[in-house]
């Protein structure tokens, strides 16, 4: 099992910020990764590199047989991670594709030649379960989904399932829910108890144990084009995302 | 001017908090207000309606001419307050209506009947700038854009500044930007000061001098069915959207 996607049709739940900090704790202890951004806003390409030096990207591999994956692939500062970068023009791949046989397929054929050359592929997905996120799950082995603590949180999830079970079903049967992590938890409040209990009640064993709490320097870190293992090595949001990197290690070692 | 879109296609930067609080203020002043959802995550919708409640929808009105905007329009526990309640149906618009020549003036046309029963129709969007989003567009007088203190909030508002322009040239030439609205706001943070400093350098006249601050009380008010104002009313949250209704009603009457 080598290749995660990261995804909630919900915005704003941490898809990117766990993508990031995920990323960037395996390439640290040494597993060579590559972090697909499919996502429009190109938030996890930003984070990393500099969008104006960016100009042949995702959208081109997924839409043009002439352009291969390692084409896009870009090295970052940190050692052992690398980025295919995303950009706007990913928004229109959804009406280019319709009608095209393969076309949820995209991803995971420009994916095939180069995913040996990695320990681990996370891809960061958009607020939607449209094209693009679909070609993510299509594309992965396994699929995290990061709930944040909100009283919306819940009630998308039963999509995002019965998605999954879309894939599963009719173009990827290896795929597998690898977890859920909770995330933005200021434990202090009754609304994060609420729903940690709530997430457990409905997905039992398949929750992280390591939840991530709300963290300003989680926010200030992507400003400084670092993960928060550079950026504030010795913080709470540091030791919970270096730990549920742990978690995700064995899951997908035991998978 | 009557009809405000409520759209960024960032996700999670408080569209729905801003449509809710908005139209309960603007319902508790004495405006017949009417909030249109069309996200398929129906947040906006499950804040006031049980969704188990709900069968027809905004899905319905836009796909099928048989359903008009009233049948399904509901009146909420607020007086002066409905909700046209969407469902994850909506999903499927896009694919559905692909090569309609009418696909983006559907919510247009359907609100366009009972558009004179209200003083003002909010409309709340999903986080992509979709066919959805730009019903939204096409059917308002106006657009509200939220943006959260984020690293990532003010990058995507660019493609959002082309595709209302896009909008207003081929399709809606009223449309104009009724103003930019800080959420999520700590003001203790360097990251606050710095995005809100950015946010005027950029949209000068257009941002509100109401800034949202965080709020552990607008995330618990959803869970209660209610709005900022009867959960919370003598809250800094209650406040600030009070002092943002006064501040859109001043805009909407000028416009
Ligand atoms: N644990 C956390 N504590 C505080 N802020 C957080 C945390 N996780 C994410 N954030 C912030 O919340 C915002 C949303 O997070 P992020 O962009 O990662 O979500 P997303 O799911 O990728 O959003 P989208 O749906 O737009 O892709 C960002 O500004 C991010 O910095
Ligand atoms: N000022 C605030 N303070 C604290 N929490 C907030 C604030 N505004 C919104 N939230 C919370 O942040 C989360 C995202 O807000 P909301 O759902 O309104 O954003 P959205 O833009 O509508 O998201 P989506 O892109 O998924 O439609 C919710 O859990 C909400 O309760
Ligand atoms: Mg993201
Ligand atoms: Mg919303």
């Amino acid at each position: 099992m080598r290749i995660v996607a990261i995804a909630n049709q919900k915005g704003g739940v941490g898809k990117t910020t766990t993508a990031v900090n995920l990323a960037a704790a395996f390439a640290l202890q040494g597993h060579r990764t590559l972090l697909v951004d499919v996502d429009p806003q190109a938030n996890s390409t930003m984070t990393f590199i500099d969008l104006r030096q960016v100009d042949r990207n995702v959208y081109h591999v997924l839409t043009d047989a002439r352009t291969p994956m390692e084409a896009v692939v870009r090295p970052t500062a940190l050692p052992n991670l690398w980025v295919a970068p995303a950009r706007i023009a990913l928004a229109k791949l959804e009406s280019q594709l319709v009608g095209e046989l393969d076309a949820h397929f995209r991803l995971k054929d420009r994916l095939k030649p180069i995913a040996d050359r990695y320990d681990l592929i996370l891809v960061d997905t958009p607020p939607a379960l449209g094209l693009l996120t679909v070609n993510a799950l299509v594309a992965a082995d396994a699929v995290l989904i990061p709930i944040q603590v909100s009283y919306y949180a819940l009630e998308g999830t039963e999509d995002l399932l019965e998605t999954i079970q879309k894939v599963k079903q009719h173009a990827n049967p290896r795929l597998q829910v690898l977890g859920i992590v909770v995330t933005m938890a200021d434990r202090r409040t009754v609304l994060a108890r609420d729903v940690i209990e709530q997430v457990h009640r409905t997905f039992g064993p398949l929750v992280f144990e390591t939840v991530i709490s709300r963290s300003v320097r989680l926010e200030e870190s992507p400003a400084y084009r670092e993960s928060i293992h550079t950026y504030a090595p010795d913080s709470q949001a540091a030791r919970e995302y270096q730990a549920l990197a742990e978690e995700v290690l064995r899951r997908v070692q035991t998978g």
